[in-house]
């Protein structure tokens, strides 16, 4: 899977 | 943190203020969505499910908090205390046609096929679709009190601006979430039709937005 898994934005 | 995120979440808080004031001064819900506001309550509640999980910042939280708070009291209002002013007839946009797509794509695209990556893409697709309903009872009413436009129009700016944070991050941060920026995207292109209206006719002075 790709990366981004902790979401920092709104 | 940069401006334009900065900016585009006042933007969305400043519509959501815009949009509850409005039905609790008038107390009236005439010409609401109220199926638009319990998506977006179903997109805050599914995407800030990591309140329990991770601590991004104080920021973060309290906004997540706001931002729950303030839709579930949005709904809460039409539903419930103003609710004999709700306009149902109007109100008829059929939300299987949004939810059903929306849950097949979380399931499909998503990062890790886990509950909070999934509940989260949900709610990534769902609120890109969100204000349909709402969108949809302007044309079948064929207009809209000027205040409904203005809270569309912070709406559409919040979107606009996380477009432009999105740029911001890729260029300082090399950042890129590819499913915010897809949905994100195709939300804004939802609202450039609505944003030509508005200019055209709400800041031209007349008061309420007619559809032609």
């Amino acid at each position: 899977e790709r990366e981004q898994a902790n979401h920092d934005e709104l | 943190m940069n401006i334009f995120r900065l900016a585009g979440d006042v933007s969305h808080l400043v519509a959501i203020i815009i949009l509850l004031l409005k039905i609790w001064r008038s107390k009236s819900c005439a010409g609401i969505s109220g199926k638009s506001q319990v998506l977006f309550a179903l997109v805050f509640s599914t995407r800030y499910l990591d309140l329990f999980t991770v601590f991004v910042s104080v920021y973060n939280v309290v906004m997540k908090v706001v931002f729950l708070a303030l839709s579930y009291a949005t709904v809460y209002l039409i539903y419930m205390r103003f609710r004999n002013s709700y306009d149902s007839e109007n109100d008829t946009f059929r939300v299987e046609f949004l939810l059903v797509p929306v849950i097949g794509l979380s399931f499909l695209e998503n990062y890790a096929f886990t509950p909070l990556e999934i509940l989260w893409t949900f709610s990534i697709f769902l609120e890109a679709v969100a204000i349909m309903p709402q969108l949809f009872m302007i044309t079948k009413t064929g207009e809209a009190e000027s205040i409904t436009t203005h809270y569309l129009f912070f709406l559409g700016l919040y979107r606009a601006l996380y477009i432009a944070n999105w740029v911001w991050r890729y260029h300082m941060e090399g950042f890129f979430d590819q499913i915010a920026v897809v949905s994100g995207v195709v939300q804004t292109i939802f609202y450039c039709d609505f944003f030509y209206l508005y200019v055209t006719r709400v800041l031209r002075g007349k008061g309420k937005m007619s559809l032609p």
